[in-house]
């Protein structure tokens, strides 16, 4: 564990539970993608199946089941009970678009042609691109709620973090994961442009809304 | 290649 790890895992952590308190304070999910709050159930079901098999630590067991409720949960409240809140006009990203492609990437490129191994690698590839359905649904409502932007800011942070936690592993441990690295750098890169909108503007107490 | 290293990261 170092530095970047665990303030990427916090940081992580944060934005689940921001996303969370966001809906239950304001009974309401508008402007939430539930697409890709279903992606990130997919993601962390679909790696921390190991929970099953594995015994890490106390802090890798815990917070990937903290991740799993809040994910659920947060589907609960998305498609359940704050349905009537739920923007499903401007949630029209085409999820099977991302699934199809990560799907057949994962069977093609992974280091071990085994189960949870391949189930890994589609999580890994299937966590880079699942903030989509989110940002393109702000794209086309134009705007986001402040708090919606906080949230999106420490989820980009995260992964941004991880990034040097696998430049600091490289370099003590010799650890590297080719795999989850370019992943991960491709999630953060997707976020750069809202990087720059949440800097230029939310941190300067403006609202983030994009030339509609 | 087999990727020894356990997944020891979220």
């Amino acid at each position: 564990m170092n530095v970047f790890r665990l303030t990427g895992d916090l940081s992580h952590l944060a934005a689940i539970i921001i996303l969370l308190l966001k809906i239950w304070k304001t009974r309401s999910c508008a402007g939430i993608s539930g697409k890709s709050q279903i992606l990130f159930a997919v993601v962390f079901t679909s790696r921390y199946l190991d929970l099953l098999t594995s015994f890490i630590s106390l802090y890798n067991t815990s917070m990937k089941v903290i991740y799993i409720g809040c994910a659920y949960a947060t589907l609960y409240f998305v498609y359940m009970k704050f349905k009537a809140t739920y923007d499903g006009n401007h949630d029209t990203f085409r999820v099977e678009f991302l699934l199809v492609p990560v799907g057949g990437l994962s069977f093609l490129v992974n280091h071990d042609f085994s189960p949870l191994e391949i189930l890994w690698t589609f999580s890994i590839y299937l966590e880079s691109v699942a903030i989509l359905p989110q940002l393109f649904m702000i794209s086309k409502t134009g705007e986001a709620e402040t708090i919606t932007t906080h949230y999106l800011f420490f989820l980009g942070l995260y992964r941004a973090l991880y990034l040097f936690n696998w430049i600091w592993r490289f370099y003590f441990e010799g650890f590297f994961d080719m795999i989850a690295i370019v992943a991960g750098l491709v999630q953060t890169i997707l976020y750069c442009d809202f990087f720059y909108l949440y800097i230029t503007k939310v941190l300067k107490g403006k609202k983030l809304s994009l030339p509609a | 290649e087999e990727n020894d290293l356990p997944k020891d990261e979220l």
